[in-house]
C-alpha cells in the first residue's frame, strides 16, 4: 500500500519538484514538503490531508434569492462567457428560468458568442447596442429578472487587468449598479481564473476581490496540461471557496470542484 | 522581487574578499526562488542557474572585488542571452506569405491577427485575414470585425476541416495579389492529439513562412511544456507574448526561449489593435529579474 509507506529523500524531491512545476508556488511547494516531514506526516497518505487541510469549510451558496443574481469576472481570455453558457445549462437542467445579461459591450463579437452559448442553454438573454453603458445593461437585466420571474441571472462582464484602473472603475460601477437594482444583489461574484495562470494570479484576485466583492472562484482549462497548482495558494491566502472548474469547451463540461481529485492531480 | 532580493544577495557577499561555494550555493538558491517566483519554469530554472554557478566560479569572479554584484550582473546576462537580440523582421519574402497563429485557448490570437494587420499595413504591405476556427461561436465574426477595423479583406475559406478552409483562403489570396496571408486558427490543448494532428496538418497544407506561437504572458510553469509540444508540431519561428500590460513578471517568456530556442519577437501590450510593440529582450530581462 504506497500511500502508507514512508516517503524516501528522493520522493520527497519528487513531490516539491512536482508541486513546484503545478504551480503551487516555491515558498509554499517548499513549506508543505518541510511541515510535512517535520511532524513525521511523511507518507503520501499524510500529505494528501495535510494539502486537503489548506482548503475551508465549503460555505454552503447564497442562492435562495429571487431571482439568483451572479456576477462573473476575470481577466482576458479565462473563460468566463463559455462557462455562463455551462452555468446557464446547468441551472436550466434544473428546472430554472434563466436570464443572461450581456454586459461586455466593447469586444469584438462578444455579445453574438454569448448570444450563441444563451441559446444553446435555453436561457434568455439581455443586450443593448455595443458601446452602451455596461452598469445598464446589468441593470435592465436585474430589472427584467424581477419583472418576469426568472429564478436566475447571470451577467457577462468584459476581461479587464487587475491594472487597468478605469476598467476595474468600471466594474465597481457594475458592482454598485447591481445594488441599486437589488439590494442584496449581486448574492455570488465568480472570479473566472485559467488554470495555466502563473503568480499574477495572486494579484488578480487580490484586486478583483477588492473591487467586485468575489464570493467564489471557478478554474477553467483543468483539461490542459496545467495543473491549476496557483488555487492552492489563492486559497491559502484569501480562503474564496472554488465552486467549480471548467474542463473543455462543451456545455457539458463543468464540474463542481473537488478537493480530493484536485490534490491527487498535484501530486506526482 | 529580485532586485530587492540582489541587494540582500549583495549585501550578504559584500566585503568578503573571496567568494565561497558556499556564499554562492546560498546565492544560487535565493535566484532559484525569485526566478520561479517569477513563473520561469523549473528545468529551465536548473539550466540557466547552472550557467550562472559556472561562470559564477570562474576566473573573473575570484579576482573581482565585488564579487556580490557580479554573480548578479551574470544573472541578467544569462536571462538577455537567453532572451537573444533584437527581434529580426518577419520572412516575408513569398508572394503571398502565410504568417499561421497558433496557441492555448484564449491566448490572444484573433486579437493579435488583427493587430498584425494593422502593423503589416501600416507598412505598405497588401494584408488579408483568414480564420479557420470553427468550433469557438462567433470567432470568424470576430475576426471580420477587426478586418474592417483595420481596413483589410476578410477571405473565408471554404472546407469543412480546418486544412481545406487555409488551403481555400490561400488559393482566394493568391488570385487577389496578397502580400501576406494571417491565419487565426482555434485555440486548443497540447494534449489534445486530435488538435494537435489538425494544426500540423494545416501547417503542411499551407506551409507558412512564419508560425507564430501566441502566449499569454501570465501563464505560469506549464509555459514550457505548451512551447515544446508546439515547436515539435509545427516548427515555431517564433513568439509573441499578449497581456504585458497585467504588469506580469512574464517568466514564460525565459522557459520558451531557453527550452525551444523560439525567437520572441512581439508583445501584445494592451486590447487595442495599437498595443503591439516589437519585442524587448533587455526589457523583459528587467521585467522577470523585477
Ligand atoms: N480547453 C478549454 N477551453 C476553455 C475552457 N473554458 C473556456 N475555454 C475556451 O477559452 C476560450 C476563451 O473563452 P471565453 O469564454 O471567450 O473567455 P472570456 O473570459 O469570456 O474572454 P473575454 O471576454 O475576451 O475576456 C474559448 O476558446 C473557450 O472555448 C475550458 O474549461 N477548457
Ligand atoms: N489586456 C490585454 N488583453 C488582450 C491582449 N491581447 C488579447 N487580449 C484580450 O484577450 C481576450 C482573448 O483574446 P482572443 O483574441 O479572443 O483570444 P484567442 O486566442 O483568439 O481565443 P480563442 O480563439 O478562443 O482561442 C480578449 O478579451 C482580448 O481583447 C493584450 O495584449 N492585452
Ligand atoms: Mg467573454
Ligand atoms: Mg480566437
Amino acid at each position: 500500500n504506497r500511500a502508507g509507506e514512508k516517503l524516501t529523500d528522493s520522493e520527497w524531491q519528487d513531490i516539491e519538484d512536482a508541486l513546484i512545476m503545478a504551480d503551487c508556488g516555491p515558498e509554499l511547494s517548499i513549506n508543505i514538503v518541510n511541515k510535512c516531514k517535520k511532524e513525521r506526516q511523511d507518507n503520501l497518505h499524510q500529505l494528501k490531508e495535510h494539502m486537503l487541510n489548506v482548503f475551508p469549510e465549503v460555505k454552503s451558496l447564497n442562492d435562495d434569492k429571487k431571482p439568483f443574481v451572479l456576477l462573473v469576472v476575470g481577466v482576458n481570455g479565462t473563460g468566463k462567457t463559455t462557462t455562463i453558457g455551462k452555468l446557464a445549462t446547468m441551472y436550466r437542467q434544473q428546472g430554472k428560468k434563466v436570464l443572461v445579461g450581456a454586459a461586455d459591450t466593447f469586444r469584438a463579437a462578444a455579445v453574438e458568442q454569448l448570444s450563441v452559448w444563451v441559446t444553446r442553454a435555453g436561457a434568455d438573454i439581455v443586450k443593448q447596442a455595443e458601446g452602451s453603458d455596461p452598469a445598464a445593461v446589468s441593470f435592465d437585466t436585474i430589472q427584467r429578472g424581477i419583472s418576469r420571474d426568472y429564478d436566475v441571472v447571470i451577467i457577462d462582464t468584459a476581461g479587464r487587468v487587475q491594472t487597468d484602473t478605469s476598467l476595474m472603475n468600471e466594474l465597481a460601477k457594475v458592482h454598485r449598479v447591481i445594488q441599486k437594482a437589488m439590494p442584496s444583489a449581486p448574492h455570488e461574484v465568480w472570479h473566472v481564473v485559467d488554470a495555466g495562470t502563473g503568480q499574477n494570479a495572486i494579484n488578480q484576485v487580490e484586486k478583483f476581490k477588492e473591487i467586485a466583492h468575489t464570493t467564489g472562484l471557478i478554474v477553467t482549462k483543468l483539461d490542459g496540461t496545467a495543473k491549476g497548482g496557483i488555487v492552492l495558494q489563492l486559497t491559502h491566502r484569501f480562503a474564496i471557496p472554488i465552486r467549480y472548474i471548467g474542463v473543455g469547451e462543451t456545455l457539458e463540461d463543468l464540474l463542481p470542484f473537488d478537493a480530493s481529485n484536485f490534490v491527487d492531480e498535484l501530486l506526482p | 522581487t529580485l532586485t530587492q532580493k540582489f541587494s540582500a544577495i549583495s549585501d550578504r557577499l559584500r566585503g568578503s574578499a573571496r567568494i565561497t561555494e558556499a556564499d554562492l550555493d546560498a546565492t544560487l538558491r535565493d535566484m532559484r526562488m525569485a526566478l520561479l517566483e517569477a513563473d520561469v519554469a523549473l528545468p529551465v530554472v536548473r539550466k540557466l542557474l547552472d550557467e550562472v554557478r559556472e561562470r559564477g566560479l570562474g576566473e573573473e569572479v575570484a579576482k573581482s572585488l565585488k564579487p556580490g554584484q557580479l554573480i548578479v550582473k551574470i544573472l541578467h546576462d544569462v536571462l538577455s542571452d537567453t532572451l537573444g537580440g533584437e527581434p529580426k523582421p518577419l520572412d516575408l519574402q513569398k508572394i503571398p506569405s502565410v504568417i499561421l497563429l497558433c496557441g492555448l485557448q484564449g491566448a490572444g490570437k484573433t486579437t493579435t491577427a488583427g493587430k498584425l494587420a494593422r502593423f503589416l499595413t501600416q507598412q505598405g504591405k497588401k494584408v488579408a485575414l483568414t480564420s479557420v476556427d470553427s468550433t469557438r461561436p462567433a470567432a470568424r465574426e470576430q475576426l471580420e470585425i477587426l478586418a474592417r477595423q483595420v481596413n483589410v479583406p476578410y477571405f473565408a475559406g471554404r472546407g469543412k476541416r480546418a486544412d481545406q478552409m487555409a488551403t481555400d483562403a490561400l488559393n482566394q489570396a493568391k488570385k487577389d495579389g496578397i502580400h501576406v496571408l494571417i491565419l487565426d486558427t482555434a485555440g486548443r490543448q497540447t494534449v489534445d492529439d486530435d488538435l494537435m494532428a489538425e494544426i500540423n496538418k494545416v501547417q503542411r497544407k499551407v506551409q507558412a513562412s512564419e508560425r507564430l506561437l501566441v502566449l499569454d504572458s501570465m501563464m505560469g510553469q506549464a509555459a514550457l511544456e505548451i512551447a515544446e509540444s508546439f515547436h515539435e508540431n509545427v516548427r515555431l519561428s517564433g513568439c509573441i507574448l499578449t497581456k504585458t500590460d497585467a504588469d506580469v513578471r512574464g517568466g514564460a517568456a525565459i522557459s520558451v526561449a531557453q527550452s525551444t530556442g523560439v525567437p520572441l519577437r512581439f508583445v501584445g501590450t494592451g486590447e487595442k489593435l495599437e498595443a503591439f510593440e516589437f519585442f524587448d529582450p533587455q526589457r523583459m530581462a528587467g521585467r522577470v529579474l523585477g
